[in-house]
């Protein structure tokens, strides 16, 4: 047990640093994860700090809400690389994000979905127009109750993903 | 493999049988209310998730209708067609019946642990949940305390 | 004391309905707020409910992310309103607020600041586009720490509220 | 009356001194990590808001530099300046020194009940804290459960 423990956090704490950078898109940007005992890893805690792009390190409360997601971002993608699921489904997590971040970590997604399929929720243009296809949901009034209604849109058969927004 | 398209029926706000397709990347999008978060609970449901993560008390709350207490059904169904690299197709499905979920594979009734089983075999771990980021979520996985953080690497190792 | 707490309650619950009517631009939406224990209501709890424009009484927790900000905010301007503080600041409410809601909640936060002084703090341009000023931040090197600068930006100069987008 | 400006003077990501105008209705904006929720902690601050809704554990961690072991003062300040209906102009100030802060009106030293009172008067009410909504907060006041919304309304009356 404690073998395999040694090696998922071995393998997510050299991922994460990578994974952080190539988010932020910016190789001052670092990632470190850290037991609080490290003779015993599994008993004590595991820290967690990041230094954001351009700034000092300084502990993890110290950061904005934006920054807080490009950081929780990169844990949630490292923790993934080591078991991968063949899918990732992600509800607006670009809520607290401006549009510089919206466009890195939509970037990197789409990188990414070349690996891993990715389901993403956004009620943003800027996130969402890389996408290969749209779902789009509405409501309408069905017997006094409101139901969902989808339309979809396959994007993959527009030339260039910037032409996605004009089809919309 | 990847997540070729899902079907819900009766499931939360969607009525009626409704397929919804995936690419490799797709967004859900639609005004606020108009039911994208059902949508990720449906797949999340069909995963194996338990009910207190999809934001209802009872398996027969999440059956169209039942918070206004109109229920269109005593039923409710949510199938996942998985294909997999070599391009064979494997449907999920889970349907509540009453008060309780039966588990179906390509059509055939199996046990709980059975499905739980396959889909592990595909590299689903529901009860990691490595791949699920709900609503409102992301900010406190950074801010997890050191404790919580080791005990995250327990269950994925 | 409890003369003090039938006052507050009192007004802010005939209150919050026509707030909560009037942000979502919709005489079909309802708020209601009620005590657990009608004879004493400072013993127990108190219930607040509402129904989003369309849709039938349901419980609280059934709402969708959107629909709760704006039922939040609907109970933070009623309570506001008993004891009315000359100004208000709101840090990025408009996060999970899709842009039709996003253009409700920013014409009644313009509305209200006739009465009460309004400072926001948004990412959304679609939020900020029908203030009087704007303050604009952003971050600069100085002897290896990273500073915070200000400009700022005078809007009541422009003819229209819709002229500020160009001068940005 | 309504506040006029604000003067921060090495408080948070802040350096030296920096004056900020507003209006009726104004908009901070700018990039993540900036220093948009440091404005609305100096103005919080300033009103006398304790020092935990403030993202820090300590008064001394407000001066600029201090998260990264490099405070450049020993102290920091912000002053308000507030206009009532008649173009009165009454400044509050509040000034870190060490680990303690100093509170003026009009640049005479107050005790902090005497500060408390001058912004009661002008009906800021600082424990309400209900014209303040911090980054992140604004579902959470929604989901409060009954007890808390009771406990609410107490404080406000
Ligand atoms: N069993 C059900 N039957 C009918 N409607 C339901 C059921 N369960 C939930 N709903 C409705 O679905 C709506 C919420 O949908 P959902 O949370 O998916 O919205 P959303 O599209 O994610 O919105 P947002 O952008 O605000 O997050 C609510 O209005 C809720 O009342
Ligand atoms: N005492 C201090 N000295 C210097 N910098 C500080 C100090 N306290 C906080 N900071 C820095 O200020 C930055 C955070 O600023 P803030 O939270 O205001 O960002 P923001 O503009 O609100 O961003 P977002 O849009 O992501 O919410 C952090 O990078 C933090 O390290
Ligand atoms: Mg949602
Ligand atoms: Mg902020």
């Amino acid at each position: 047990r404690f073998e395999h423990f040694n090696q998922c956090f071995d393998y997510v704490a050299t991922k994460i640093d990578d994974i952080y950078k190539e988010l932020s898109r910016n190789n001052s940007a670092q990632a470190f994860l850290g037991p609080e005992n490290p003779e015993e890893p599994y008993l004590e805690g595991t820290t967690y700090n990041c230094v954001a792009p351009g700034k000092r390190f300084r502990p993890m409360d110290n950061l904005s809400g934006g920054e807080k997601t490009v950081a929780a971002l990169a844990l949630v993608f490292a923790i993934h690389d080591y078991q991968p699921s063949p899918f990732f489904v992600l509800d607006e997590i670009d809520a607290a994000l401006d549009n510089t971040n919206i466009g890195k970590v939509a970037e990197y997604i789409k990188e990414m979905s070349k690996k891993v399929q990715c389901i993403v929720i956004s009620l943003k243009e800027e996130f969402y127009n890389k996408v290969d296809a749209l779902v789009g949901i509405y409501p309408e009034q069905v017997d006094g109750c409101i139901a969902s209604k989808v339309v979809t849109l396959d994007l993959t058969c527009y030339p260039e993903a910037g032409d996605a927004t004009t089809a919309i | 493999g990847f997540l070729e398209c899902i079907e819900v029926e009766n499931f939360k706000s969607y009525r009626g049988k409704i397929l919804i397709p995936f690419k490799r990347f797709t967004a859900i999008i639609g005004p606020n209310g108009s039911g994208k978060s059902n949508l990720m609970d449906a797949i999340s449901f069909v995963l194996g998730e338990k009910t207190s993560s999809l934001r209802v008390k009872k398996l027969s709350e999440l059956i169209h209708g039942a918070p206004i207490n109109r229920p269109v059904a005593n039923r409710a169904r949510v199938s996942a067609t998985y294909r997999n690299e070599d391009g064979e197709k494997t449907e999920f499905s889970r349907i509540i019946k009453g008060s309780s979920a039966e588990h179906r594979i390509n059509d055939k009734v199996v046990s709980h642990a059975e499905y739980t089983k396959e889909m592990e075999k595909i590299n689903i771990f529901i009860k990691v949940k490595n791949f699920l980021v709900f609503q409102g979520q992301v900010e406190s996985i950074a801010m997890k305390n050191p404790k919580e953080r080791t005990h995250l690497f327990e269950e994925i190792s």
